[in-house]
C-alpha cells in the first residue's frame, strides 16, 4: 500500500494548481523514493514534470511501486475543499482503483476524507537528455510572472536572448515592441531576491507566451525560478519546492524553417 | 516567429 502524509499540505494543492491547466490526465509513479510525474501537455509542445521526496513528507510509506492514473482537474477539486493550514494524508491500495485524501485541520477537530477515482491512462516517458547550458539565470519568481504576463499584452511570442548585458526579453505585436533586460544583481536584502546569471555563451530563442505565462502558475510554490536557454533546445523552467522536490517545465521553441 | 516544434522533435520516447 501507499501512504504519505504532508503537514503542509497547502503545497499539494499550490502543485495541482501549478500543472493542472498543461496536463489533464496523468500518472502519479509512486516508489519508496518519492512520488514523479512527467507528462506532455495536450498539444505535444511542452513536458511537465515533478519530483516529490519521500523524505519531505512527515510520513511516506510505498510497499511497492505504484502508478496513479489521475484527472488532475478532479483531484484540483477535490483538494479545493481543504483548509490552507490543512494536514493531507494519501492512501491507496496497491490493486485498489481510488485515491484517498484525508485532509486534517491543524488542530486535528475537522477531519475530511474523499476517495478519488483513478483511471487507466496511457503515457509514455521520454528521456531528458543532459543539456549543456547556454544561459542559466536564477530569479524571483514574481519577476518571471511579470516578464511573461507583461510581454503577454504586446504580442505572442517572445524572444529570449542571453548576451553580456543580460537576458533581454523582446515581444513584438501589432501594437508595437517591448524589451525586458535583467541585468544581474548582487544588492538585495534577500539572497533569492538577486538575479543571477551564468553565461556560457550567447543565445537566442524564441518561444510562445502562452505556454511561459502557464509555467507562472507554479509562482507561489517557490519564490525563485531558474531558467535554463541552450541552442536550438526547449527552454526549461524550473521551481525548486522547498525541502520537498521540484517541478520543472520544457518548452519547445519555435524555429524559422 | 518561426515555427512551433513539438516537445518530441527534442526528447525522444523512452
Amino acid at each position: 500500500m501507499f501512504e504519505a502524509r504532508l503537514i503542509q499540505g497547502s503545497l499539494l494543492k499550490k502543485l495541482v494548481d501549478a500543472i493542472k491547466e498543461l496536463c489533464t490526465e496523468v500518472n502519479w509513479d509512486i516508489s519508496n523514493s518519492g512520488i514523479n510525474m512527467q507528462s506532455m501537455d495536450g498539444s505535444h509542445v511542452c513536458l511537465v514534470a515533478f519530483n516529490l521526496r519521500a523524505d519531505g513528507f512527515d510520513h511516506f510509506r510505498c510497499d511497492r511501486p505504484l502508478t496513479l492514473g489521475i484527472n488532475l482537474g478532479n483531484l484540483a477539486k477535490i483538494l479545493k475543499c481543504s483548509g490552507s493550514n490543512d494536514i493531507i494524508t494519501m492512501k491507496a491500495d496497491d490493486n485498489g482503483d481510488t485515491l484517498t485524501l484525508m485532509f486534517e485541520s491543524e488542530k486535528q477537530d475537522r477531519i475530511t476524507d474523499v476517495d478519488l477515482k483513478l483511471m487507466s491512462i496511457e503515457s509514455e516517458h521520454l528521456g531528458i537528455p543532459d543539456q549543456d547550458y547556454s544561459a542559466e539565470t536564477s530569479m524571483p519568481s514574481s519577476e518571471y510572472q511579470r516578464i511573461v504576463r507583461d510581454l503577454s499584452s504586446i504580442g505572442d511570442t517572445v524572444n529570449i536572448s542571453a548576451t553580456k548585458e543580460g537576458i533581454k526579453f523582446s515581444a513584438m505585436g501589432d501594437i508595437g515592441t517591448a524589451n525586458i533586460t535583467l541585468r544581474q544583481t548582487s544588492s538585495a536584502d534577500k539572497e533569492e531576491e538577486n538575479v543571477k546569471i551564468e553565461m556560457k555563451e550567447p543565445v537566442l530563442l524564441t518561444f510562445a507566451l502562452r505556454y511561459l505565462n502557464n509555467f507562472a502558475k507554479a509562482t507561489p510554490l517557490s519564490s525563485t525560478v531558474q531558467v535554463f536557454l541552450t541552442k536550438d533546445l526547449p527552454v526549461q523552467v524550473n521551481y525548486n519546492i522547498q525541502d520537498l522536490g521540484y517541478v520543472k517545465y520544457y518548452l519547445a521553441p519555435k524555429i524559422e524553417e | 516567429a518561426g515555427a512551433q516544434k513539438g516537445i518530441m522533435s527534442f526528447f525522444g520516447k523512452k
